[in-house]
């Protein structure tokens, strides 16, 4: 097991502190439409490092911050936090557990995190580097993905297959 | 540089061509180059002939067709740079209920080398976890995650149902 | 003419927030002008809001969020304009259980003015068809069609599941 | 009843002369993934005349004729014929019963008919005015329509309208 839990605070539909904890195989997530699914997984994809919004279907990057309901109002940060074992050492760092966190807040301003001291993006995507994780990972498919995949011209095919290759 | 991109392709079209006729319980699939000549910049295509069929562009395969295709392409980068987890969101919702089949099959080899996290509406797909969390909003906006048993899971969408 | 397009539009928009209520049980949406002072040429945007949740952008709804306002837009249309017959090809793919049963009331109340020719996967909306056809591939990549009761459709994808 | 009965013979994977009979209420069309449930679909558009190939998923017209499998040799021709009950007068013609009929040629060459007397693609599109059906038509639901129809621009949504207004 390399994914031991996603926290997500804030970050879309999720308004209040949301913590799942992934097991050894595979974690199935089930729901309604429109329930918060794919939600979880653009945090992942954001917390990552994504610095497009659009790929995250926004507009802006403060627009994965939960905006309120009828009954709650807009939160001001979003924040979201996945933590791996590290007992293998897959990860170029000293610590047998391995915290990546990300915080937005409405004025833009971002915060990323590795076992909550302060780093910068360029950290984050250099601990990745290697792992076939990090952003526009062909380890992470999103809802729709399909389309574009097999869509793209051979053109940007050839830049996916250079990343992995 | 040139060598290390062909042997990386070589071995990305044989792990494709594998994938694929596994998924399609046959037929044939390559990754082509569009100028042979210009490997370092040459575009790449995908071709792909289903069973029995004959090859024509990838735009008139069906639906779900064309999502093997796309499963066929990500396992196979996987299996030759596997990933400590793999995240799949509804990558099954094209698929009939003979190729959810095949693709359980391909999550139950895939998983002994990496952790996956899948989303899906499919309650024969979510049979092969080994743990389900149900999302619901059961405050209206607010998501929030509930673990659960699978026979749990099917009432899931009764019970919300039923408050609706 | 200018009034010609703004009753019809008025018509829509009307029709179009009725039958989106009624899909996602509640919540509101509009059809809007994007230049009020320019009726004859301008664009017309889609405003959604689901119960409890607060208008943003279309993009952030989810894949079954979507499919449902797509659903609206369509019906809206029929619901001033209807035709003879409508074909729909798994235009309830992206649906879960509960919003499936919305589909399929919404479609028996306008099969009373037209006919409809459905594409689905889903066992659940099939079991409100009239008449069930299934269609397979005996002999590779030649179709052929054959008619079927609805419990002989569900062991259709046993029976070929059997000779794949 | 309107639609009475879909005629396929060698339009894409229906090499051989397919009959559907149509009821009236709801017509459910099942099967496996690649069998041939939206090739009936887009048969439907093209006998109602639509004009482009890539609409059909194809790059050229000719495109939709059967092209062969690993046991049959391509076909010289496609055609679809749609029959529909016309008794109270839904269509402007004086017959009870209408039938539509298109063929393609691999020769690009193309011909249209009501009820067997070859007509011109302008004589189809005339008898379909006013009735909502046609090419383009908001009642032909095409797999993957949905993110076309949501994620089009104003202005393009604005020409669907129009045709409909
Ligand atoms: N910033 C935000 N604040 C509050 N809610 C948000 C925000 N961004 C998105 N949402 C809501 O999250 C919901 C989408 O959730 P998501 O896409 O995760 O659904 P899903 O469970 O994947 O559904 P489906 O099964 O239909 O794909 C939308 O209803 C949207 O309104
Ligand atoms: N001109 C042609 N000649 C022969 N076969 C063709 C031709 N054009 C398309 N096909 C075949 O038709 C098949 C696609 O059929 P179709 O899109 O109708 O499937 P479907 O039943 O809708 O499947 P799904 O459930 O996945 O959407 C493809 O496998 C394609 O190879
Ligand atoms: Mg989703
Ligand atoms: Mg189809």
């Amino acid at each position: 097991r390399y994914l031991k839990t996603i926290e997500l605070d804030g970050f879309k539909s999720f308004a209040v502190k949301t913590t799942l904890e992934c097991v050894d195989g595979i974690t199935g997530i089930v729901g309604a439409n429109g329930s918060g699914k794919s939600n979880i997984v653009e945090a992942i994809k954001w917390v990552l490092g994504e610095q497009s919004a659009k790929s995250l279907r926004g507009e802006k990057m403060e627009d994965v911050i939960f905006n309120g309901t009828q009954n709650r109002s807009p939160k001001g940060m979003a924040e979201v936090t996945l933590t791996f074992s590290n007992e293998n050492h897959w990860l170029p760092l000293d610590f047998n557990e391995v915290s990546i966190g990300r915080r937005i807040f409405r004025s833009g301003e971002g915060q990323y995190f590795i076992n909550k001291s302060r780093v910068r993006l360029k950290d984050i995507v250099e601990i990745f580097l290697d792992t076939g994780i990090g952003r526009d990972s062909y380890a992470i498919f999103e809802q729709g993905k399909i389309d574009r995949l097999l869509s793209e011209s051979p053109e940007e095919r050839r830049l996916l297959f250079e990343e992995f290759a | 540089s040139r060598e290390l991109f062909v042997s990386s392709f070589e071995a990305i079209r044989k792990s494709f061509r594998k994938i694929f006729a596994r998924m399609f319980d046959g037929g044939r699939a390559d990754l082509i180059l569009v100028d042979e000549n210009d490997v370092l910049n040459s575009g790449i295509n995908i071709m792909a002939e289903p069973p029995g069929k004959k090859f024509q562009s990838i735009s008139l395969l069906s639906g779900g067709e064309r999502a093997l295709v796309a499963i066929s392409v990500i396992f196979a980068i996987l299996h030759l740079k596997p990933t400590p987890f793999v995240v799949l969101d509804e990558m099954d919702a094209p698929l009939d209920d003979d190729n959810i089949e095949r693709f359980k099959r391909l999550l139950l080899d895939f998983k002994e080398v990496s952790q996956f996290l899948i989303v899906s509406h499919s309650k024969s797909t979510l049979e092969i976890c080994d743990a389900l969390y149900g999302v619901t909003m059961e405050e209206q906006g607010v998501s929030k995650v509930v673990s659960v048993a699978f026979d749990e899971a099917a009432s899931l969408f009764i019970r919300e149902e039923e408050e609706a």
